[in-house]
């Protein structure tokens, strides 16, 4: 079948709404974020219930950063010099950061990290 | 990613998106995915963002970002990012910034101060393409009104182009990838035309949240790196967003 050659190119779908089936993984649940709340406080309630799986997405992203640096020099930069960073952030967002990081346990480098991706992926 | 805003025949809005992230970000062999997108999954949440108990915007967003990627002002505006790859990259704006050269904005922090501040179509549209930037960027933004939507391709300095949406001129949708739409998509990665392909197939009279679903639901607008669709209808406030796999046979990206 010409769908099963790379690319995998198919005729066109139908009837996939409401979706079901192989192709859908779950419904995205709802929250609120309170912007009369300050900056730190803000995302709490998501970071408590998110917790473990933030902090797995960051630890694999450190594990795929020591397997191309196995001297862990990466992730020292990470942790130890981007937050330095965050003063020069706009100020709501860096408060933000900062709060998401108290609230997860997670080094405030690796959030600051993660929030910085796409300028660190556009190449 | 794959990000659309149709115009159906009554002039209703519609914008959705395919996000797609963790190209080679390490792959499971065991599995056949990319182990960065299967992580992100469970982060995906909708946030209504409210000042005094009242909605300011509604966006798909992953846990630990506090920018923006895909978001609506409900009856205002809709509004998507693809990513631009090109050499003159966001690390340059990074290093720059570093530098302590900090005129740009930093790309997801841009869309979010749009989304919480903007209070028309028109003042979105301005703000994507004239604010200096730290990476280049697509920005796929839908109005409220008929004709009101447009690609907006930036390089960090520079809006490089804008493409609207032309009823007049048969042009009912505009779909962006992660190429300038003036040119040819890499051959390995041809997600434009098949998606094209089936927006037509659908045609304006049929358009609607189902048929744009099925749209993004056709390999390889579907593919491994996708991690969620959203589909959003300014008008009727409605976001509405779902998490995906593409089972093989799949495209990597």
């Amino acid at each position: 079948r010409a769908q099963d050659v790379p690319p995998y190119t198919e005729d066109c779908r139908s009837g996939t709404y409401p979706p079901s089936g192989q192709t859908f993984r779950g419904t995205v649940p709802w929250y609120k974020v309170n912007l009369d709340q300050a900056p730190h406080e803000r995302w709490q309630q998501l970071i408590s219930d998110k917790k473990i799986q933030l902090t797995a997405l960051i630890q694999s992203i450190k594990n795929l950063a020591k397997s191309i640096f196995p001297s862990g020099k990466l992730i020292e930069i990470v942790d130890n010099d981007l937050p330095l960073l965050i003063g020069t952030l706009p100020a709501q967002y860096g408060e933000e950061m900062k709060g998401i990081a108290d609230a997860s346990g997670l080094p405030l480098g690796e959030v600051i990290l993660f929030n910085i991706f796409y300028e660190v992926f556009t190449v | 990613c794959t990000s659309l805003v149709a115009e159906d025949k009554s002039g209703k809005l519609y914008h959705a998106r395919n996000l797609d992230f963790g190209l080679f970000l390490g792959w499971d062999v065991k599995n056949n995915s990319w182990m960065v997108t299967e992580l992100l999954r469970p982060l995906v949440v909708n946030v209504n963002f409210q000042r005094n108990n009242k909605t300011v915007f509604l966006s798909t967003s992953f846990v630990g970002y506090v920018g923006m990627l895909t978001g609506m002002k409900p009856g205002v505006f809709t509004l998507t990012m693809n990513e631009r790859f090109s050499i003159d990259g966001g690390y340059l704006g990074i290093l720059e910034w570093i530098l302590g050269k900090r005129s740009g904005a930093w790309m997801s922090f841009l869309t979010r101060s749009v989304l919480e501040n903007a209070t028309s179509y028109d003042e979105a549209k301005t703000l994507l393409s004239k604010t200096k930037m730290l990476a280049p960027a697509y920005f796929i933004l839908g109005g409220n009104k008929s004709g009101e939507a447009c690609v907006i391709t930036r390089s960090r300095e520079s809006c490089l182009d804008i493409w609207e949406l032309d009823i007049k001129q048969g042009r009912w949708y505009v779909l962006e990838t992660n190429y300038d739409h003036w040119k040819e998509p890499l051959f390995i990665d041809n997600r434009r035309a098949p998606g094209m392909k089936c927006m037509n197939k659908t045609t304006q009279e049929n358009i609607s949240f189902a048929t744009i679903y099925d749209v993004l639901s056709t390999k390889p607008v579907l593919n491994k790196l996708t991690t969620y669709t959203a589909l959003m209808a300014v008008s009727d406030a409605k976001l509405e967003a779902y998490l995906r796999d593409c089972p093989d046979p799949c495209i990597p990206w």
